[in-house]
Order: C-alpha cells, then structure tokens, then sequence
C-alpha cells in the first residue's frame, strides 16, 4: 500500500 | 511603484494557465531578481516555482524591495485571457499599502490599449526553502511526448512508477484493466536538439507519483519544446519547463511511499 508524502515531509519553512 | 513590461505577454498567458489548476491564490513576488511566485497545491502534495527573470522584461522597475501581491489565480486567470497573444503586457501597481494591480494590453501596432485593474489579497503563504540537491537522474525528453505518456497511462491507472535505469527512464501503472509500460531510451541522434533524450544517470531510481499531479503540470507544456524530469530517491521529483530567455516553473511533486 502506497501513502502519498506532502513536499512539508522534504522541505522546511524559511 | 511597480512597472513590469514583458514585450511576450503570452508568456504570462501560459504561465497562469499552467498553474491555475493546482494554485488557488498566491503571493507573487517582485523583486530585483525578478517577478517569481512559489507556492504549494491545497494538499500540500505538489510545490511551483516560478521565475520570470527582470532582464527578460523590456521595462522593469520594483521600487520597494521585495514587494509580494497576492492573487486569486483565477480572477488573474480571466483577466489574462482578455489580452491578446501578440499584445504586449505591462504590470503597473504603486506598492505596499495600495490594494490593486493594472494590467495594461497594448497590441503590437499600438492600435488598442486595455487596462484591466484587479484587487490585490493578503495571502498568509508559507515560503519553504529549496535546497541544492544531488539528483540520482537527470532526464532532458520532449515535453509533447512527457504529455502524451502521462495522458495515456492516466487512462489506465492513478500512479505511475517513474524509473531511471542504464536503460532508458520507464513510465508503468497498473489498474483494474490491466498495465502499461511505456520506456524511452537515451537518443540524441534527432534533426532538431529539442527532439532529444538525454539521460543522465548516476545511479538508477525508481519513484511513485500520482498522475494527477503530473498531468496538471504538463499544462505547462507549451511554455518549452522541452521538459526536465529530476529524479532522488527520498525527495520530490522536480519537473522544470524552461521559460525562453526568462526563466522557468518549476513542479516539484511529493512521492507516493510504501506504508
């Protein structure tokens, strides 16, 4: 079973 | 005091087309680099980056440092399909603290001059960093057939596996009726150089998208004859539309991963 990650998982707020 | 002039308003027509779908409303950015916007899906699955550089503008002028305006993708969306796709485009606005933009359509032979003013939002938008990545793959291919491959197989499934190898990059999804692969392979022996395939691989990759997202950003494909598909295991997958001597919109897409 696939789950879809969200961009917030890779790449943090400035 | 703003005042962009882009002598290629379809440009800008394309650009706005090819973002409306995922992009409810935006801040976009105006500064000495140039008029850029970044901004994520409602899912928070997919982020664009868009830069449209100030030395591709006939005109540009951005008086007060890094001025954001938020727009209704939509509402610019509308008022962009007013100008023409020869006319020229003009971005007028007076800064912070005044709640509008202009646009200004002149047609090539001057004869007919539109302005279009729309109401600025306050848009309370998260700006994430990007950083400097090491891709495993590299793949440069036409963006027409990067649009037809994830059409086809859009028919077929709601995923697609995207995998690099010595090969060649292969596009497969499964569904109820059935399965698709499609692989191209490396070729640089073509008549024009935007008809190439060019693969550039330091180690082979294999991630899952959702087709979706990725045919939402193929409506960027009349922007570039060509289309960049960077691939690392463990980080979203940056799809990137050249913008002819001004810039690019970047697509970046989160993977799907194995619970």
């Amino acid at each position: 079973k696939c789950l879809q990650s969200r961009i917030m998982d890779y790449f943090s707020r400035e | 005091m703003l005042e962009l002039r882009l002598v290629q308003g379809s440009l800008l027509k394309k650009v706005i087309e090819s973002l409306k779908d995922l992009v409810n409303d935006a801040n976009f950015d105006c500064s000495s680099t140039g008029f850029s916007l970044q901004a994520m899906d409602s899912s928070h699955v997919a982020l664009m980056s868009l830069l449209l550089r100030s030395d591709g503008f006939e005109h540009y002028r951005c008086d007060h440092g890094n001025f954001p305006m938020g727009m209704k993708l939509e509402n610019l969306s509308k008022i962009l399909k007013c100008a023409g796709n020869d006319d020229i485009i003009t971005i007028k606005a007076d800064g912070p603290g005044n709640d509008t933009v202009t646009f200004m359509f002149e047609s090539p032979s001057q004869e007919k001059i539109a302005d279009y003013e729309m109401k600025l939002m306050d848009i309370d938008s998260e700006h994430l960093g990007i950083p400097e990545a090491e891709f495993h793959a590299i793949v440069r291919m036409p963006s027409s057939e990067f649009a037809r491959i994830c059409k086809d197989l859009s028919s077929i499934g709601d995923t697609v596996v995207i995998s690099v190898t010595k090969e060649g990059i292969k596009f497969s999804t499964k569904g109820d009726i059935g399965t698709a692969n499609v692989v191209c392979r490396q070729n640089t022996t073509v008549d024009k150089p935007e008809d190439a395939t060019i693969i550039e691989m330091q180690q082979p990759v294999s991630l899952t998208f959702a087709l979706r997202y990725m045919n939402s950003f193929t409506k960027a494909t009349p922007l570039s004859n060509t289309v960049t598909i960077s691939l690392s295991s463990d980080l979203p997958v940056v799809v990137e539309y050249k913008i002819a001597e001004m810039g690019y919109i970047r697509f970046y897409l989160a993977p799907k991963i194995e619970e």
